[in-house]
């Protein structure tokens, strides 16, 4: 085993969230095309990556999810 | 790393010395500019190969959920950290969840983690020097090199090498999602293999492809889900393919399910 190399395993983080408005949350629960989190411009995900230590490198989307590659 | 943004999840999963936790309490206000409020919580990990090189708040799992705890609502009530146990003490499963109430989906989600890659396999995650290619080049062609195209042949993938080694990918299919992320050096070689899948889909058949690919002399294999339908099939997959499970840890949490953390090693071991 090496002294020190690059640390593989992961930590994961998984948080779900409903809207304030209830009709908000039956369509989040549905996934009936509503943005909701992925209304966050790219500046707030950058944000939010910064204080990980993590940039994006590569980013895809379809109708249900956005997916981003991260730096590490 | 990756990064999946959905109308209503967000999946963060980070390696080396990220401050993962970090990101909750910007996540939470962010999301409340959209009226969006938080309603559960599941962090999980395996045993880092260097925790002496983990900064603040990852430094322990008691760390971690103290800060967890300290960042979250209140009215997340449904709270429970554990580690899972399995025969070595170089595997267990860490476990936070929490929520507002307890409503389990019928989606079940499976995280592996392979240590000691084959040599072969993991030979094909390093670049040539000086290839001139792109992350985005390098990474379709690691994919295609590897096979890894196969394991969810339907799903879009995004790829991407890293220099001199390494790769990661995301799968998108439909409203479904799947990540690879590989650590090839010898010595500390890993490879993760993560995807949601939902009663009748063919976990035997993808859990044999990511074998395959990888080879590794070690598989830790946990699974998150409502009923305790999808771990059984686990071993059935693995088995035949020289990976003889060691140990099964079962715990239940009311924000998550049922979560079974299984280890596997090769029978040279």
């Amino acid at each position: 085993m090496a002294v020190s190399g690059f640390e593989g395993f992961e930590k994961r983080l998984e948080l779900h969230f409903f809207g304030d408005d209830p009709t908000v949350m039956d369509q989040l629960d549905g996934h009936k095309g509503l943005l909701g989190l992925r209304l966050l411009d790219f500046d707030s995900l950058q944000q939010v990556l910064h204080a990980v230590q993590c940039t994006v490198v590569s980013a895809v989307g379809n109708h249900y999810f956005d997916s981003y590659v991260l730096s590490e | 790393s990756s990064l999946f943004v959905y109308p209503g999840k967000i999946i963060i999963k980070t390696c080396g010395t990220t401050q993962l936790l970090k990101s909750v309490r910007p996540l939470i206000h962010h999301a409340r500019h959209l009226g969006l409020s938080l309603s559960s919580v599941r962090y999980t990990r395996g045993n880092f190969i260097f925790p002496e090189s983990q900064p603040f708040p990852h430094t322990s799992f008691k760390e971690e959920v103290v800060y967890l705890e300290d960042s979250l609502p209140k009215g997340l009530r449904f709270r429970k950290a554990s580690v899972m146990p399995s025969k070595t003490l170089t595997h267990s499963w860490h476990v936070f969840t929490a929520s507002t109430d307890i409503d389990l989906g019928d989606v079940f989600t499976i995280e592996i983690c392979m240590t000691e890659l084959d040599k072969a396999s993991a030979g094909k995650f390093f670049r040539r020097p000086a290839d001139g290619k792109s992350g985005d080049s390098a990474g379709k062609d690691m994919t295609e090199a590897t096979g890894i195209g196969s394991i969810s042949p339907s799903a879009l993938i995004c790829d991407f090498a890293f220099d001199p080694c390494g790769y990661s990918m995301n799968g998108i299919d439909g409203d479904r999602y799947s990540t690879i992320h590989v650590t090839p050096e010898d010595g500390y070689s890993y490879a993760s293999f993560e995807t949601v899948g939902s009663r009748g889909d063919d976990v035997a058949r993808v859990l044999k492809k990511v074998a395959q690919v990888f080879r590794p002399a070690t598989m830790s294999v946990s699974t998150t889900s409502a009923g305790r339908e999808v771990w059984g099939r686990v071993a059935s997959a693995l088995e035949p393919l020289g990976l003889k499970r060691r140990s099964c840890a079962v715990d239940e949490f009311p924000a998550a399910g049922t979560v079974v953390y299984q280890t596997f090693s090769n029978r040279r071991k």
